[in-house]
């Protein structure tokens, strides 16, 4: 993970907003899915994992900790994308609404 | 460098010679695999000039085949931009209001694209003061060899995360957002990066200002290319609360944390896109965008950090769903 010579401090910045799925549509016009990003409908308390070891908590429709969208995904498959990307993961924080995955480089 | 996630919205933002774009194809198919979300509603790209380009690997070794790359993907309907003086810290950006797949895209609902609605800060400052570098640098003692911007730390005595909490307990930057769920990490030899996230607020936050967010910082300190970057989306009242300042002093805060010597700042708000967004509702949005880029306008006036900088430029761009607010600074002397 060492980067010989200067090192670029200057970032890549990528943002991906992705519309709802049809499952997360209102099924009546006027009713609203409450998923998108800014809602506070997902209020789980913050909480951070360091280093290894965030279990993946699936869907549990109605449960007080249901995770939504991109939120499901595994760690262990956010990891697998960084690879690529050529980073790894450093640690996790856990909002309401987001989560903060700290990358080394 | 960092990843956010949140139900629809995904943030990359990593540096040195990292591949971000090439991530991006690993991205769709997650969300579509795991999330059946096949519809990208926007994509956001941007970076500024590189100090070492030819390090650079993959598409990330020239802006065109950046933009060439997010254009085999979204194909060509998106837009490249390049903002601020061309010689000195100009800033790239490439965006696509778009929805793939769109055969089976859902229709938005008015209420979803309200909370769609998007104010990022992001300020970029490079030239730090000596004092502004030196908390920075993994203590003598504590340091392993190597040199470079920093890499996880194996053999110093400190571990990365209590270094973290240290630097950011003494630089103040704990107390950026009362409150928030601050995760940092100091590299070996030197080297700083943090994420926090901030609720929705406690009844003691101003009603004006629902909603959390997220910032993040990162910092190169050696000198000849020292770098730091604070990049933010929570809702910022007009006036400081005790949870949280506005824009100005947020700014004026971070500023006088990192001391550099040069700095841009871009303000994103989103606007409603001409072509999605009911009359009823686009006038509630609109109202809240454009008060929004007035204040930030306003707040990037010439006297924003004092005597001691000089503003180079402000400049403002309309874009179909987003507006956008620049401004570069230069200490004096």
């Amino acid at each position: 993970l060492s980067s010989p010579g200067p090192f670029e401090g200057p970032e890549k910045l990528l943002e991906v907003w992705f519309a709802p799925s049809p499952e997360e549509l209102p099924l009546s016009q006027g009713h609203d899915a409450g998923n998108g990003a800014g809602s506070s409908s997902s209020a789980t308390a913050a909480t951070t994992v360091n280093g290894s070891g965030r279990s993946y908590r699936g869907p549990t429709p109605g449960g007080q900790g249901e995770l939504k969208g991109l939120r499901r995904v595994p760690r262990e498959v956010w990891e697998e994308m960084l690879d690529i990307v050529k980073c790894k993961v450093l640690s996790v924080v856990e909002g309401e609404e987001i989560d903060a995955y700290l990358l080394s480089e | 460098s960092s990843l956010f996630v949140a139900p629809h919205l995904l943030i990359l933002k990593t540096c040195g010679t990292t591949l971000n774009l090439l991530g991006l194809h690993r991205i769709i198919e997650i969300a579509r695999e795991y999330c059946g979300l096949t519809n990208i509603w926007r994509c956001f790209y941007s970076r500024k000039s590189f100090f070492f380009p030819d390090r650079q690997q993959g598409p990330h070794k020239d802006w065109r085949d950046e933009v060439k790359f997010l254009d085999g993907i979204f194909g060509t309907a998106g837009s490249a931009y390049t903002v601020g003086p061309m010689n000195r810290d100009h800033w790239l950006l490439s965006f696509n209001l778009s929805l793939l797949h769109v055969p089976s895209s859902p229709t938005i609902s008015s209420k979803t694209r309200l909370r769609y609605h998007d104010t990022t800060l992001e300020i970029l400052m490079s030239h730090l003061s000596p004092a502004g570098r030196a908390p920075f640098f993994l203590p003598e003692e504590s340091s392993g060899s190597g040199v470079g911007g920093g890499s996880v730390a194996s053999s110093s005595s400190v571990g990365g995360h209590e270094l973290g909490r240290r630097i950011s307990s003494e630089l103040g930057i704990d107390g950026i957002f009362p409150g928030a769920k601050l995760d940092s990490f100091g590299f070996d030899p030197c080297g700083y990066s943090a994420n926090a996230v901030v609720g929705t607020g406690g009844p003691s936050t101003s009603p004006e200002v629902p909603g959390g967010g997220y910032f993040t910082i990162h910092v190169t300190p050696e000198e000849g290319w020292s770098y730091a970057s604070f990049e933010c989306n929570v809702p910022l009242p007009n006036k400081s609360t005790d949870d949280r300042p506005d824009l100005s002093s947020l700014i004026q805060n971070v500023v006088s944390i990192f001391q550099p010597n040069r700095l841009s700042i871009t303000l994103f708000v989103s606007t409603p896109s001409s072509a999605s967004v009911p009359n009823g509702d686009a006038s509630t949005v609109l109202t809240a965008a454009s008060e929004a880029e007035n204040q930030a306008w306003r707040s990037f006036g010439a006297d924003l950090l004092g005597a001691d900088f000089v503003r180079k430029d402000r400049i403002g761009y309309e874009f179909d769903g987003y507006d956008l607010v620049f401004a570069c600074f230069e200490k004096r002397g």
